[in-house]
């Protein structure tokens, strides 16, 4: 009789025991469920990174052209300004 | 119906004979 | 006796089971702690991409200002010549 008693205690532990996990599990899978959607947004974070460098570069390639071509405009033009000096002075 | 058998809360499934954890869904019964 | 053995099996069944929430929380919280890791890298990635996009514009803004310079020049240049030739002429 008492061994009978002292099991159905037991076993009603064990069973609250259970649902005490279950629930926790419940709420690990939540977790797990929130954080796969900001997990997707990784690569999205990566490929905006990617391109903003890419496009960076273009334009610093782009600038860094620019500039020589200007220096080379200002020599021309102090060559002709030179040239020009000269001629009005003859 | 079977001694102890119980329906599942989550997932309705009548569970026959006294287990403690639901046969299709693997959840235990809460408060028995 | 019947109910007793029932009774046994039924707690056997739980513990047994127990130990499988157990494992299947373990391994929960084993991934959770994974996916932390990877979430902490979203705010590197944003700034990363902030501070390209930043660099972006600078090196746009500094190219247009470039080329408008250049332009500039090249209409000198431009006058410049006209202004020699016509000299020249005279």
């Amino acid at each position: 009789e008492l061994h009978l008693e002292e099991l159905q205690q037991q076993l009603q532990q064990a069973e609250e025991a259970l649902v005490a996990k279950q629930e926790l599990i419940d709420k690990l899978k939540e977790d797990m469920e929130q954080h796969k959607a900001m997990l997707e947004t990784i690569p999205v974070l990566k490929a905006q990174a990617d391109i903003y460098k890419a496009d960076f570069l273009a334009e610093r390639e782009a600038r860094e052209k620019l500039h020589e071509q200007r220096e080379d405009l200002k020599e021309q033009f102090e060559q002709l300004r030179r040239d020009y000096d000269k001629l009005k002075a003859d | 119906p079977l001694r102890g058998a119980w329906a599942c809360q989550t997932c309705t499934f009548l569970n026959a004979g006294p287990t403690v954890l639901c046969a299709v869904c693997e959840r235990p019964l809460a408060g028995r």
